[in-house]
């Protein structure tokens, strides 16, 4: 492409006796002479500052153009079509402090928390017996054409088992499958498992299997459900691994901000290179044989302003990385040296009692700037995660008078 | 067994590679 450019400029030119007219033939290659743009013209050996100035300026807004070419590929900034980028956002909004995105569902617009703590995805459903009070009108299966249900003696309930830890049963009509989807927190879901057509972004998904929940009750917020990013195959992962290669990432924005972050559902993770992100570390998932549907990883430390954690208990355990949990929760010896170390390097702040799981507590309520020290988590094969400053403190209330550290204890190491 | 929970995922990249088995991480501004 560079020496077809090359050639329509000297076209332009303005004498056709500058047209190049000696070539060649040298064993079997054709061999054209090649002569600047300017030669013509014969400015190329008498230019002005201006035409100088001109030409340095032309050639480096060819370079940017070439290099923003580069980037844009690299980037994946230009989608193929196995990646799929949709807008995440803070669930504020609809009283969660997860996160949520909106898909279409069987032709209606369907916000959900994006949990990859979880497998099955489900939205509320029409005739719902139990159902939270939701913005968007409850899916009515009845309307959407190409909505079908999952037998209950199908290969598809069974996977319910591995997905939520309930076996699929069927409903009262003997056909359906029916499914229940307890949460760690004691929210839960109840209905039957449908399929229906489901759009990620630009992606079309057909037949995708979620659950049409009749009986939902816990901590949604407001929105309309939950998509499942887990292992098992009920995992909206799973189910378009043939499509995304089981390859996703997501960037969470803080809930103060009014734009959104991104889901990006497919891509190479070894050779994209995000826009505005620093390069990627990567730490090897744990294989738990008795809990394969999570996202496991080795925590081998933690450093408070720099100042590295010294505990055993790192390297032995697990640590999940769930979407759908707001706080972390360390392992109690480790969040005793954490905690300690981070008073001794916030001190000169006046305390304040706790609240629920948050047990270092601050009134910073009389100070205009605070300096917070660095956190960062530390896993196997050398990846780093830095938290970012405002995922430190935890503002309980908005006039800064309780402020804490956003970490909490499990209640014993084995928990 | 820990969580990492969201809020100290934020701003930050975070990959998901089941068929590699890996995960990633990259400071990122989201918003």
């Amino acid at each position: 492409r560079l020496q077809l450019k090359t050639l329509q400029r000297t076209h332009q030119s303005n004498s056709p006796s500058c047209y190049s007219q000696k070539s060649k033939s040298e064993n079997g290659a054709t061999i054209l002479e090649m002569q600047h743009k300017d030669y013509c013209s014969g400015s190329v050996t008498n230019m002005s500052r201006n035409h100088q100035k001109q030409v340095i300026t032309d050639d480096d807004i060819r370079v940017r153009s070439i290099q923003d070419s580069i980037k844009n590929i690299i980037s994946g900034k230009i989608e193929t079509s196995s990646q799929n980028n949709i807008p995440i956002s803070s669930g504020v909004k609809l009283h969660s402090l997860n996160y949520i995105v909106t898909v279409t569902l069987g032709g209606r617009n369907t916000t959900v928390i994006v949990d990859t703590g979880s497998d099955l995805t489900w939205i509320q459903c029409q005739p719902c017996r139990l159902c939270y009070n939701q913005p968007e009108p409850l899916f009515n299966p009845s309307v959407s054409p190409t909505y079908r249900k999952v037998i209950c003696n199908s290969s598809v309930c069974q996977t319910l088992q591995s997905a939520t830890g309930n076996s699929g049963s069927c409903g009262n009509d003997l056909q359906d499958c029916s499914y229940v989807v307890n949460y760690g927190d004691g929210s839960y879901t109840r209905g039957e498992l449908g399929q229906d057509h489901l759009v990620l972004g630009s992606t079309s998904v057909e037949n995708f299997v979620f659950g049409c929940g009749r009986n939902n009750k816990g901590l949604f917020g407001l929105a309309s459900g939950l998509m499942g990013l887990g292992r098992s195959d009920l995992s909206l992962i799973s189910q378009t691994f043939e499509t995304f290669g089981g390859v996703f990432s997501y960037c969470l924005p803080s809930a103060e901000a009014k734009s959104s972050g991104s889901l990006v559902l497919g891509g190479d993770s070894n050779t994209t290179i995000f826009k505005n992100s620093t390069p990627i570390s990567y730490t090897r998932m744990l294989a738990n044989p008795q809990l394969v549907t999570f996202y496991f990883l080795n925590l081998t430390g933690v450093t408070i302003g720099g100042v590295a954690i010294q505990d055993s208990a790192f390297g032995k355990t697990g640590m999940i990385i769930d979407s759908g949990t707001v706080i972390t929760r360390l392992p109690p010896t480790i969040y005793k040296a954490v905690k300690a170390e981070f008073l001794k390097q916030f001190s000169g702040y006046p305390f304040k009692q706790g609240v629920s799981i948050l047990d270092t507590c601050f009134d910073l309520s009389a100070y205009e700037e605070v300096s917070i020290p660095t956190v960062k988590m530390q896993f196997e094969g050398g990846a780093e995660m830095e938290v970012d400053v405002t995922g430190v403190l935890f503002i309980v209330k908005s006039d800064a008078s309780q402020v804490c550290l956003a970490l909490a204890s499990l209640q014993y190491d084995d928990e | 067994i820990g969580i990492i929970g969201n809020y100290q995922q934020k701003n930050t990249r975070v990959i998901y590679d089941i068929k590699q088995s890996q995960v990633g991480f990259a400071k990122e501004t989201c918003s």
